[in-house]
């Protein structure tokens, strides 16, 4: 069982 | 004014079949020193990043940055109608609702001619940060495209896992599980093709699972670059990158799924 996250954890949005 | 031209159009068509089916619409950003564009899927699971420098393009000409919003279908629609071995010229006023684009046989005997209207997109962009990533993997494209699509029959999710001498891709569905192994070809082998090799420079062994179904559609791309590069970090996106000789590259992020 694996949660799919988003970039949205990761980049930031501009 | 923004003008360019391409000797390959097939290249700009092989392009845009590797965006759309991610994203729909998005902005070309166009300046001085190429053209630009970005795009996150609609659940902002996957981001596609193209980067085009003018030193590709036959003729480049950007007066001023314009911004060409542009959906992807149906200027896919308009490229289809270009002949395989075409040149391509772009064009676009500075405050224009259409961009153009000229179809031009080899010889000279078949030009055509399409205005696509353009879009005002208000998007996000996002600002991907400049990493070290622990893990670097030049393969084949055709070999990466091959075993996600193979995967993807059994399961899902797959798990990629890179060591200093292989990287392994793990898969597990109701069938069953499986995993295919690439050796790192050997240094010293000086016969053959580059690009048939498969190299891997290592930091620190990495293990992540991502999203068959986007890995998939990243493959789309495959007919622009005989080799992929895979960069991989420890809870970070992954980044799957073609690139394209003197033109630039197409770059997809995709973030992992985590264990719960």
């Amino acid at each position: 069982p694996c949660a799919q996250v988003t970039l949205t954890n990761y980049f930031v949005v501009t | 004014m923004f003008e360019c031209a391409l000797i390959q159009g097939e290249l700009f068509r092989k392009l845009i079949a590797s965006v759309q089916d991610l994203v729909q619409d998005g902005n070309f950003m166009c300046d001085a020193n190429g053209i630009s564009l970005q795009g996150m899927d609609s659940s902002h699971v996957a981001l596609v990043a193209l980067a085009l420098k003018k030193e590709g393009f036959v003729e480049y000409r950007c007066d001023r940055d314009v911004t060409l919003g542009i959906n992807f279908a149906n200027l896919a629609k308009m490229l289809k109608c270009m002949g395989a071995k075409d040149r391509l010229s772009i064009r676009a006023q500075d405050e224009g609702d259409s961009a153009s684009f000229v179809f031009e046989s080899e010889d000279s005997s078949r030009v055509s001619n399409f205005e696509l209207k353009l879009m005002q997109i208000d998007q996000e962009q996002l600002g991907v940060p400049e990493t070290q990533y622990k893990a670097v993997i030049r393969m084949p494209s055709s070999e990466f495209q091959r075993i996600c699509k193979d995967l993807s029959a059994i399961g899902d999710t797959v798990s990629i896992s890179v060591t200093k001498e292989a990287v392994k891709f793990s898969v597990g569905g109701d069938i069953g599980s499986g995993d295919m192994s690439l050796r790192q070809s050997e240094s010293g082998d000086v016969d053959g093709d580059d690009s048939e090799k498969v190299m891997i420079e290592l930091e620190e062994p990495v293990q992540q699972n991502f999203a068959l179904r986007y890995l998939n559609n990243f493959t789309k791309a495959t007919a622009l670059s005989k080799t992929v590069t895979l960069s991989l970090g420890t809870d970070m996106p992954l980044v799957t990158e073609y690139k394209m000789d003197n033109l630039g590259s197409i770059r997809y992020y995709l973030a992992p799924k985590i264990d719960e």
